[in-house]
């Protein structure tokens, strides 16, 4: 199949595709190397701790592409044309993305062209500027109470300084202009230089 | 309010209130959501000092009072549904970790789920109303994830009907388990279940460690705090030593395996049966991944928008910093993340109230299913989150690195994800087992179901050439 499977990298629907198809490709080499190991007279558990790095990424391919599925999905449920499109960036933002952070295992299985790695580059290019106009309205709409977050730099308003100073000088350091280790240790150190 | 952030929100091309009934998942949870967080965020019992400028024994202290007046509210506003109280608990403690977690999300659900109707009628009630606070003491100082590997046990004595609980090595000592240091006066203890010679293998018992009016350790039960910790400064996370303590026969929990008055011992419908609470939690984890890495997103844009540094254009005013390409190289894909684990969360928490339904109607057949995603979606959620929580901190520079920002807080209450419930490389391994039998099976002509059915498509079926 190398060499036939290439992505859309504009389709959701395709990129869903290429990792389910990454996902086989690594549980197909994690079980190969079972076999391999089992075929050098290893015990199953020695062949499966000889396997185990590649098991952990079986497993880790596996969730991503159900977190990709999943997040497709969702998608089709949402009929607000707005905010169908402005998921669906981040949907394609996070599907390139993780290709591009394990290019290398799409490559191998054939499922992605040295060119197409450049070409999901410059797409995530445009996904950022995209997403840029959006992206207070994105976090506002988690809705985190300015309590709950409790975050003097994530204010809902937006007045950080005024407020990082205030904050500061709740420090129980500050709750006396001179600290008492002055008058312990610096003072009685000076008299003695 | 600045002006900058007043100008971002004027750009927005969607309607935030929509996507925010989007991500409740409609508009009645919504404003259900706003009314518990205003009953919270408007009670005076609930005002606390900043921890920052706290000592641990100071902020236990503070939590233990908030975690008790939480009960009271509870109680007087008639909030029952369980997803609504633990949205309350995470207003009272402004999402931390509080001394009564345990108690709440392991205690009473291992009680829900594997307690006799006799067991309920004994337990629950007391439990309900906090005469018995609980615990969930699994972990031990040598053992953690590999629960075949722990050495606690519990031997049935016929002659007296009780199990003689031993913690027979110091690295059986039980270790870490929240509220078992300072708050709890019971514990299910899991343990090596022996009777009539033989060792069944890991099962669960109520276990009194404290005198219900006194608070003072029982005799045989040594136990105590573990000390500071990485965060999680609000819990008495503890240990707990057994010297031959004995429980009444009707302490093991006993709605799936059995013992006999006579020590027989009647085996479980399916071994799994018996991490159920952990599986539970693995799926309430991913949700929770999703919210700190939503919250670590939000203080990070939101400054970034704020800031100004630097120069685009040389001689030009210092932009926002969001401007950055790089900035938003670091944020954006990290937004995207937060939205995919929201959706993820709310996947995953649907599957389990799902097939924990099939399971209590006698259906077992998705529960490999259950355990094998829980458990991978548990380490791939909660990696991503530690590592993008810490991005989001360096992207807020030097004012990051204050606990002002919060972002040290969330990273600390975290990140012990990685590994309780399950350290993340072997709950990967537990996937991988899942999915390479799945493999195994479709290769051997066997039809899949769920979310592994892809490996038994061919391959070539479902990917054409397109375009580029």
């Amino acid at each position: 199949a190398a060499g036939q499977t290439v992505v859309d990298i504009s389709d959701l629907a395709s990129l869903v595709d290429v990792y389910k198809l990454r996902a086989m490709s690594l549980v197909e080499l994690a079980a190969n190397s079972i076999q391999e190991e089992l075929g050098k007279r290893k015990s199953h558990a020695h062949a499966w701790n000889n396997s185990a790095i590649d098991l952990v990424r079986a497993s880790d391919a596996h969730c991503h592409y159900v977190v990709v599925k999943v997040f497709t999905e969702k998608l089709g449920q949402i009929s607000d044309p707005a905010i169908h499109s402005v998921l669906s960036t981040l949907a394609q933002l996070y599907a390139l993305r993780g290709i591009k952070q394990n290019s290398g295992d799409f490559m191998l299985a054939g499922l992605l062209k040295g060119s197409q790695v450049l070409q999901i580059s410059a797409r995530i290019k445009e996904l950022l500027s995209q997403l840029r106009p959006n992206a207070v309205a994105l976090v506002d709409s988690f809705d985190f109470n300015d309590k709950s977050l409790n975050s003097v730099l994530g204010r809902y308003d937006g007045n950080v300084y005024e407020n990082l100073f205030e904050w500061a000088r709740k420090s129980p350091l500050n709750a006396t202009e001179v600290h008492e280790s002055f008058h312990k240790y610096l003072k009685p150190l000076r008299s003695k230089l | 309010m600045n002006p900058d952030i007043i100008r971002e929100r004027q750009n927005a091309t969607f309607d935030v209130e929509t996507l925010t009934n989007i991500l409740d998942l409609g508009p009645e949870k919504t404003k259900r959501r706003r009314e518990i967080e205003s009953l919270v965020l408007s009670d005076p019992d609930f005002n606390e000092k900043d921890p920052n400028f706290l000592a641990r024994s100071e902020r236990y202290d503070q939590a233990v009072r908030k975690s008790a007046a939480m009960i009271l509210k509870l109680r007087e506003y008639g909030i029952s549904d369980p997803e609504e109280i633990l949205f309350y608990k995470s207003c009272v403690h402004r999402n931390r970790p509080e001394p009564l977690d345990l108690h709440l999300g392991m205690f009473l659900p291992t009680l829900l789920g594997q307690a006799t109707p006799e067991q309920m009628d004994r337990f629950f009630m007391p439990a309900w109303n906090l005469k018995i606070i609980g615990t969930y003491a699994q972990t031990e100082m040598g053992h953690g994830t590999h629960l075949r590997g722990l050495e606690t046990t519990a031997t049935y004595d016929p002659a007296t009907q009780e199990f003689v609980m031993n913690s027979p090595t110091v690295s059986s000592i039980k270790w870490w388990p929240g509220g078992l240091g300072k708050t709890s006066n019971h514990a299910v203890v899991l343990a090596q279940l022996f009777t009539q010679g033989i060792c069944h293998g890991l099962h669960a018992f109520i276990v009194p460690i404290r005198d219900l009016d006194t608070h003072e350790p029982l005799p045989g039960i040594t136990v105590g705090d573990i000390g500071p910790k990485f965060g999680f400064s609000e819990v008495d996370n503890g240990f707990l030593k057994l010297n031959h303590v004995r429980i009444p026969r009707e302490n093991m929990l006993m709605k799936y395996a059995k013992v006999d008055l006579d020590g027989t011992y009647v085996k479980p419908p399916s071994d799994k049966l018996m991490y159920g609470t952990m599986v539970f939690i693995r799926s309430l984890i991913v949700g929770e991944s999703a919210r700190a890495l939503a919250k670590s997103c939000t203080i990070a844009i939101r400054y970034s928008v704020v800031r100004h540094q630097s120069e685009i254009q040389p001689g030009e005013p210092e932009p926002q910093i969001l401007d950055f390409q790089t900035q938003q190289d670091k944020l954006f894909p990290l937004l995207a993340m937060a939205y995919a684990f929201t959706f993820m969360g709310q996947y995953i928490r649907e599957t389990y109230q799902r097939i924990t339904g099939d399971i209590s109607m006698g259906d077992f057949s998705e529960m490999p299913e259950l355990h094998a995603l829980s458990a991978g979606l548990k380490a791939f959620t909660t990696w991503a989150v530690s590592s993008a929580i810490e991005v989001c901190r360096m992207a807020c520079g030097g004012h990051g690195y204050s606990r002002s920002s919060a972002l040290p807080d969330i990273y600390v209450d975290i990140t012990p994800n990685c590994t309780y419930e399950g350290e993340n490389t072997v709950m990967m391994l537990q996937t991988a087992r899942y999915l390479v039998k799945s493999y195994q099976q479709a290769k051997a002509g066997q039809r899949l179901s769920g979310t592994v059915s892809y490996l038994g498509e061919a391959r070539q079926q479902r990917l054409q050439p397109q375009p580029m």
